[in-house]
């Protein structure tokens, strides 16, 4: 999973 | 970043700081399920170890430092500071039964086979029963005090600010990320019974929820 695909979630 | 997302955050940082501050206050821990806080503690190690790989902003890293610090200060306070007070006789969920399915699940269904999405897949899938153990306890003395009612409405809320994050994100920007959205789910449906009881006892001014 690319960092910009959801790991901005906390 | 939009409104539910934020909101969703604070609500889980209000949660926490609920928490912490009823210890803190009371300098007791009664009633709070030590384990369910050491599982917390545990979903948020596995699942910020980016903190050390990418930066993504000031406002993510900040709050995962936030999150991390305040849950390992409330599982020191119910395990050292406070141990007296801890019901370990009542707080007597299994939590193996939670852990090795959540380990064998997240090996299978995970964005890819390395050790930090395992990892980050395994934190996520923990937070969905993390609970458990802290509703488990309070089904079994039949009741809870309402400080500890309004800290798991502030996390239920949390979970249902999310789903509505996803929804808006769905929609704004074709953005879904499944595995965080079917655990979420699963994770707002176990507050649901929680929520019932919480609107029609707990705000009606009584000082304790009584399960019937």
């Amino acid at each position: 999973m690319d960092d910009d695909f959801g790991k901005d979630e906390l | 970043m939009n409104v539910f997302r934020l909101a969703g955050d604070v609500s889980h940082l209000v949660a926490i700081i609920i928490l912490l501050l009823k210890i803190w206050r009371s300098k007791s821990c009664a009633g709070i399920s030590g384990k369910s806080q050491v599982l917390f503690a545990l979903v948020f190690t596995t699942r910020y170890l980016d903190l050390f790989t990418v930066f993504i902003s000031v406002y993510n890293t900040v709050m995962k430092v936030v999150f991390l610090a305040l849950s390992y200060a409330t599982v020191y306070l119910i395990y050292m500071r406070f141990r007296n007070s801890y019901n370990s006789e009542n707080d007597t969920f299994r939590v193996e039964f939670l852990l090795v399915p959540v380990i064998g699940l997240s090996f299978l269904e995970n964005y890819a086979f390395t050790p930090l999405e395992i990892l980050w897949t395994f934190s996520i899938f923990l937070e969905a029963v993390a609970i458990m153990p802290q509703l488990f306890m309070i089904t079994k003395t039949g009741e809870a005090e309402s400080i500890t009612t309004h800290y798991l409405f502030f996390l239920g809320l949390y979970r249902a600010l999310y789903i509505a994050n996803w929804v808006w994100r769905y929609h704004t920007e074709s953005f879904y990320d499944l595995i965080a959205i079917v655990s979420g789910v699963v994770q707002t449906i176990f507050f649901c019974d929680f929520f019932y009881l919480y609107f029609t006892r707990v705000l009606r001014g009584r000082g304790k929820m009584t399960l019937p």
